[in-house]
């Protein structure tokens, strides 16, 4: 463990919280994608298929925590607050995130055994998994202060999670390319929101996106 | 090593 990933471990769960809180008070899940809140799902299950398997109380409590906030947003927008749900603007064709990933978990994993390839895919899914939610704030143009507190948060993780690699990479001598390369890409990914989240919503504007 | 071991990360 080192500051980095504590730090970018500490901005994920923030982000699950911050969503969870947003969808709870406002009693809407407006403006939130279901498709990417259900790849998360997908990603934290596939991957912490290891669960039981004791690394430290922390890494067994976040992994819990994981799966059971992204559930529980699944479950809030799905069932409870279904009826504020924009299906209309979360209609990013999700197979084309989908496939390749299961294709990439066949092609290159660190080992074939059904844990490896799932790991593997979990990690390309994660790097993707904002596709639908970023491709909503697109068209519909906007986002609440809320939801892009919970993107900037979400969007910094992996980013932390690059300047971790590169500590282990000098401390350690640990290197783990599938991880790094899909972080970079999720990372990247980020790098227009996060110009709009720190040149507007910083200044305490509404991020709306210029038409 | 990259075994599955060593995915400590989450």
């Amino acid at each position: 463990m080192n500051i980095f990933r504590l730090a970018a471990d500490i901005s994920h769960a923030v982000a699950i919280v911050l969503l969870l809180y947003k969808i709870w008070t406002s009693r809407s899940c407006a403006g939130l994608s279901l498709k990417s809140q259900s790849l998360y799902v997908a990603v934290f299950v596939s991957r912490y298929l290891d669960i039981f398997r004791f690394v430290s109380f922390y890494n067994t409590f976040m992994k819990l925590f994981f799966i059971i906030g992204s559930s529980a947003t699944v479950y809030l927008m799905a069932f409870k607050f279904k009826h504020t749900y924009q299906k209309e603007n979360d209609s990013f064709p999700v197979l084309y995130l989908i496939l390749p990933c299961i294709a990439m978990a066949f092609v290159l994993p660190y080992e074939y055994n059904p844990v490896e390839i799932l790991w593997t895919f979990s990690i390309w899914q994660e790097s993707v998994a904002i596709f639908p939610q970023l491709f909503m704030v697109q068209k519909t143009g906007e986002a609440e202060s809320i939801t892009s507190h919970y993107l900037f948060a979400l969007g910094s993780y992996r980013g932390l999670y690059i300047l971790n690699w590169i500590y282990r990479y000098v401390v350690e001598d640990h290197v783990d390319w599938i991880s790094i390369v899909a972080g970079v890409i999720q990372t990247v990914l980020y790098c227009d929101f996060f110009y709009l989240y720190i040149t507007r919503v910083i200044k305490g504007r509404k991020l709306d996106l210029p038409a | 090593g990259h075994s599955h071991d060593s995915h400590d990360e989450l």
